[in-house]
């Protein structure tokens, strides 16, 4: 474990924390893509079935388990409680353009060819992509709540953090992952237009208003 | 592809 990592991890924490919370004390999921939450919680599904055959460590198994329940929940509340303040208009991003490909992909290129690698293999292509239809949805409606604005960034830099962990682990403890790096350099890049008008407008105060 | 690590990331 590196300080990357874990400022990584916590970041990730903060960002689902900062969505669930928004949405509960707000009662409404204005402005927040279904899509997205729904792609997230298949990732964390399909990515952490690992729990119940491999234990890292304590960490490692708490963590898995407050990301899977915590995306569920923000699809519950997304989907069954706020229904009615979801909205339909601006979430329109395909994502079976997105599902298709991860599958193909984990299929084709990946490290082992057994069920739970391929999964695995999955769930990490499909994370690269899967904040598209929120990203999609921001620019539909021209603009983010600054409370969006925060979860974003800290989600984008989550992974942004897992970069700097790679060229940490590569350094030190000759470890990579090359399916994994390549997919949350993709992951960070998409992230790339929204962290210059996050740096330059809101932390100035500024509502986050994309070029329409 | 070749992996030198085991999945121990989240």
């Amino acid at each position: 474990m590196n300080i990357f990592r874990i400022i990584g991890d916590l970041s990730h924490l903060l960002a689902i924390i900062i969505l669930l919370r928004k949405i509960w004390k707000t009662r409404s999921c204005a402005g927040i893509s279904g899509k997205s939450q729904i792609l997230f919680a298949l990732v964390y599904t399909t990515r952490y079935l690992d729990l119940v055959t491999t234990y890292v460590s304590l960490y490692n198994t708490v963590m898995k388990i407050i990301f899977i329940a915590v995306s569920i929940a923000t699809c519950y509340l997304i989907y069954m409680k706020f229904k009615a303040t979801y909205d339909h208009n601006h979430d329109t991003f395909r994502i079976e353009f997105l599902l298709a490909p991860a599958v193909i992909l984990a299929l084709l290129i990946n490290h082992d060819f057994t069920f739970l690698e391929i999964l695995w293999t999955f769930s990490i292509y499909l994370e690269s992509v899967a904040i598209l239809p929120q990203l999609f949805m921001v620019s539909k409606t021209g603009e983010a709540e600054s409370i969006t604005s925060h979860y974003l960034f800290a989600l984008g830099s989550y992974r942004a953090l897992y970069i700097l962990n790679w060229i940490y682990r590569y350094h030190n403890e000759e470890i990579y992952d090359l399916i994994a790096i390549v997919a949350g350099i993709v992951q960070t890049a998409l992230y790339c237009d929204f962290f210059y008008l996050y740096i330059t407008k809101v932390l100035r105060g500024k509502k986050l208003q994309l070029p329409a | 592809i070749e992996k030198s690590s085991t999945h121990d990331e989240l």
